[in-house]
């Protein structure tokens, strides 16, 4: 199972919709600082549930949405859709039959997210639960964030403790 | 529960004390419980780089903790594997020869999972087999190309 | 004392407010109360890259958060200028323009105090008057050698 | 006002009697991942005074006396001397005619630390008044450690005031 591909329309600095095709393997994504490398990882933490305004670098979760540049005017919402590869039927249950898997979020600044599974509306639950069998979610270290892993090895007994506990 | 935990704790030790040798090329790491409750006892790292003789985690430099977190990462992630797995910059404090060893054994990982690696490093960014190039010729506004190996590393170069 | 910190923070704002824009080769940044009591109002950083309108400093990315601190720190250095400066790494998160434009910066400052920079980079240990290298031949045993560029640039690059 | 050179001995990786001469103006400092380039950056703060273990990535003050290595035992006591040129007399007082002036710190496993100017013993007191008219010691912003940077900008409104009242 792999990530196909990510589509951003008014997520952070992706105001124009944007389509993102990755390789099986790996992927370098490079540019200056400032161009909007890590909005991608925000942008995929948030699409699978995120929501902790702080994790994503913002006060509230609306911070998320393009708010302006000095030619643009601010938008009113953010969409961030992942296509998931399942043809190795990792994600089994009602899924399982499924070789494309899309998860998408939108959110609009008066109001709440949705999300939806395969262009179906759903609970932020059914996200987790659908992605939890695969490694991904909160506990499982598949995003390192930028300025993140000195911390890990200058930790607490404590902390180290609790963050091999979100594991099991 | 204390005997998940406890199991959870042995495969990440383990697979800790395989890892760091290897990215170091010598030297050792483990994991100690600080007390002998399961249902409380902190986790301390230890680590010893190759010939040096360490008395405590937070005398070792920037390159070697960031070295030593990353082999923590890998043995932790190796316990619930996800599909794909995103490093933001970690390679920011290595030098070229800890890169290129970091490289290697992201390779290795990458039989079996997806990377996407967010890096200004010219090593890094040569061992991808496909480049995303961001860029944002409108000020405030990002888009992408995809570029070839040249284009990846002149861009890694230039400001926003 | 509420008129020395008021004086203080007026020459650090202005600063400030000059180094920012030159840095970053436009764009603008300052320091603002968060009250009215000199006492003990706080002290908020706002900076916008050229270009983009930021809502707060913590969206800012690693590199402009990296940059925007140095022009701070110079500022606050300027208040109270110390014979030497020694700058451990700060220009990890920075791509290679921004490391030129960090270091012409640096040259400026250094007509009137002496700078020590620590860097695996190539562009910012190019602009050094002179190059120490330290190298651990003995693992855990310090030395140093007085390098040549092209030396110096081949051991930002191996590992001990 | 200049630093001239810097002599370590039993320092951290730095158990050999080491001098380094500056220049000065800019001087860069490189080498491999580990071989104890922030180490000079914490002998020059412990020199001039630094009483806190946690700011020299210690738990205590004798963690910066040679620990040993695989092939070398541990070593008893740690020196670190600083020799500043001070032609232009920036340093007055009773320095003042002084065009080089050397501060020295030494410190054993069993003893505390000892202090001396030109070769006097003095109290670290003494090295404090020294150096503050030069906007050296704590407060001042002219060491800059490792990973340290950009917390400053992340830090809360009150830590900022902070920042800026130790300056004055
Ligand atoms: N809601 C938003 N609307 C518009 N722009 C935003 C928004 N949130 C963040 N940004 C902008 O995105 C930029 C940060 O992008 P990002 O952190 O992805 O950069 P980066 O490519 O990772 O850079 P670096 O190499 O320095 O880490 C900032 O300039 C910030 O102002
Ligand atoms: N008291 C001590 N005795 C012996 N070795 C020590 C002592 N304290 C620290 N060290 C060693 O010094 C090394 C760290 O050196 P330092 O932090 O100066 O590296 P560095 O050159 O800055 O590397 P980097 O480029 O990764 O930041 C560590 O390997 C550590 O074990
Ligand atoms: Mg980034
Ligand atoms: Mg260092």
């Amino acid at each position: 199972m792999f990530l196909k591909s990510i589509k951003l329309a008014g997520f952070k600095s992706f105001v124009d919709p944007t389509l993102i095709t990755a390789n099986p393997r790996v992927n370098a994504i490079v540019g200056p600082n400032g161009c909007g490398k890590s909005n991608i990882v925000d942008a995929i933490r948030w699409v699978i549930g995120e929501i902790s305004a702080k994790q994503l670098r913002g006060q509230s979760m609306s911070d998320v949405i393009f708010a302006g540049s000095k030619q643009r005017k601010p938008v009113g919402k953010a969409m961030v859709e992942l296509i998931f590869d399942n043809t190795d039927a990792r994600i089994g249950g009602e899924y399982g039959a499924y070789s494309d898997i899309s998860v998408r979020r939108e959110v609009s600044r008066d109001g709440g997210s949705t999300y939806y599974v395969n262009g179906v509306q759903s609970r932020r639950r059914d996200v987790l639960d659908l992605l939890s069998g695969t490694g991904l979610g909160s506990g499982s270290y598949s995003i390192i964030g930028q300025g993140t892993v000195s911390r890990l090895v200058e930790a607490k007994p404590e902390d180290t403790r609790a963050h091999i506990e979100e594991l099991g | 529960t204390r005997e998940l935990f406890k199991q959870t704790y042995m495969k990440v030790k383990e697979a800790f004390q395989v890892l760091f040798p290897r990215i170091f090329r010598g030297g050792s790491a483990t994991l100690e419980t600080t007390s002998d409750d399961w249902l409380t006892t902190g986790i301390q790292i230890k680590a010893q780089p190759p010939g040096k003789r360490n008395t405590s985690i937070h005398l070792l430099s920037g390159g070697e903790k960031a070295l030593t977190a990353m082999a923590l990462v890998f043995a932790m992630f190796q316990q619930n594997p996800a599909p794909f797995c995103i490093l933001d910059e970690v390679d920011a404090p290595l030098d070229d020869l800890n890169v290129s060893r970091f490289c290697d054994l992201v390779q290795t990982m990458a039989n079996n999972t997806q990377f996407f690696m967010i890096s200004h490093n010219k090593l890094t960014i040569q061992m991808a087999d496909q480049m995303m190039g961001i860029t944002m010729q409108e000020p405030g506004v990002s888009r992408i190309v995809s570029v070839d190996m040249a284009q990846a590393i002149e861009m890694a170069g230039e400001t926003a």
